[in-house]
């Protein structure tokens, strides 16, 4: 594609392909997109995060991200379509131009590039990153058990040949730790919100611990607020409430570790299907997956916008 | 490449915690290879072409509800690979 307008967002694509897409978004809107390098994956790639910023320093801000786990690839393809959303609709959404004159939005499309990449060329099942493990011959650490928040606990595994093994200590990959350094050094993030597919659900902390989150009573009324909205469109149903109550324990998570960093608004997502697919989920989905979840996104950043803290 | 000829993904349903507990017994056998995508009722996970029998013998020694969500996962991932190329073309 030679600009984002003739982009096919209807498709999936490469990492390369991605890459491209988000240098022409930037160098189409300079005064409202830019592009940060936050670190560099296992294998050296790098990880582009998009500041999309009306201006002022260091605003408060919500941090999306997708595609954690390589092979849920509707997630690196919704994101597209979010960064493209954001640039469009600002200055025409009025909420969303509301937001962004007060706040900054980050989108990380491809948190887990090498993983990406992996499931373009070896194997489009693969979920974790690529990197290599002293003393095993099983590759890649699960980047979504590797955060410091009850790290090592149920629900990840020490065996680095299974699909949870957390890694030798918390942030010890790269594409967490350069996410953490990240969040530290800004110290203004408000909402963090974290993508993944599939399995149709909005859930926010605890992964790893059954005690409630001392917001959950908030959490709870903008995640059913977030659902409904989402199924205004085509009428897809996701389940939402914590991690551990929802789905399962899962210790290491990375809102677990956002939410005790003091950011109040920290959900993930479990986009579509409904289990025909899987991983597999035909790429006429995609817009749709994105357009419904953008009507979720938006309840949640609106909110975290009109409740500072 | 690697070739998920021959590999299914199944879905399980267990009736309560106990069958849950069982189906989990499995993700603890390596040889098994097993990958599950979603560990919430319905269970679905992918099973390669050498474990099929032994999982659906565990699965019906236990009396666990299954059936293959994917029958042929190459079929897919090859679908998915000729729609990518179409496109691109």
């Amino acid at each position: 594609a030679g600009n984002t307008d003739s982009f096919d967002y209807t498709n999936y694509h490469t990492l390369s392909e991605i890459y491209s897409f988000q240098d022409m978004l930037v160098a189409e809107n300079p005064k409202l997109v830019s592009k940060t390098v936050i670190g560099q994956s296992f294998e050296g790639r790098p990880l582009n995060v998009l500041k999309f910023s009306t201006g002022g320093s260091n605003r408060p801000a919500i941090w999306i991200d997708t595609g954690i786990h390589a092979r849920e690839w509707v997630t690196q393809a919704s994101g597209i379509v979010f960064a493209q959303k954001i640039v469009t609709e600002y200055g025409t959404d009025s909420a969303l131009t509301e937001i962004l004159n007060g706040m900054d939005i980050f989108l990380e499309m491809v948190v887990n590039p090498d993983g990406y990449h992996f499931t373009h060329t070896n194997n489009r099942m693969w979920r974790k990153n690529r990197k290599q493990n002293q003393d095993s011959s099983c590759v890649g650490v699960d980047l979504n058990r590797n955060w410091n928040a009850g790290f090592g606990g149920r629900g990840s595994s020490n065996n680095p040949c299974t699909e949870i093994y957390h890694g030798t200590r918390a942030h010890s990959e790269p594409e967490v730790e350069s996410i953490v350094k990240f969040v530290e050094s800004h110290g203004n993030i408000k909402a963090f919100i974290s993508i993944h597919s599939y399995s149709q659900m909005l859930l926010y902390p605890y992964g790893y611990t059954r005690k409630p989150a001392k917001d959950q009573a908030e959490l709870d009324q903008v995640a059913q607020k977030a659902v409904t909205a989402l199924a205004s469109l085509y009428g897809t149903s996701f389940r939402y409430g914590s991690i551990i109550k929802t789905i399962y324990q899962s210790s290491g998570g990375s809102i677990d570790w956002t939410y005790n960093r003091g950011i109040k608004y920290s959900y993930t997502f479990e986009l579509r299907d409904t289990g025909h697919f899987g991983f597999i989920l035909p790429a006429n989905q995609i817009v749709p997956t994105a357009n419904e979840t953008w009507l979720a996104l938006k309840v949640i950043m609106d909110h975290t916008f009109k409740n500072p803290y | 490449k690697e070739n998920f000829h021959g590999h299914q993904v199944f879905r399980i349903v267990p009736k309560d915690d106990v069958q849950l507990a069982l189906v989990r017994v499995m993700e603890d056998i390596l040889d098994l290879e097993l990958d599950f995508w979603r560990w919430v009722m319905p269970v679905d996970v992918r099973v390669p072409s050498h474990s099929l029998q032994v999982v659906k013998s565990y699965l019906e020694s236990h009396s666990i509800k299954y059936f293959a969500m994917i029958k042929d996962l190459q079929a897919l991932l090859d679908e998915e690979r000729r729609q990518m190329k179409s496109v691109a073309a």
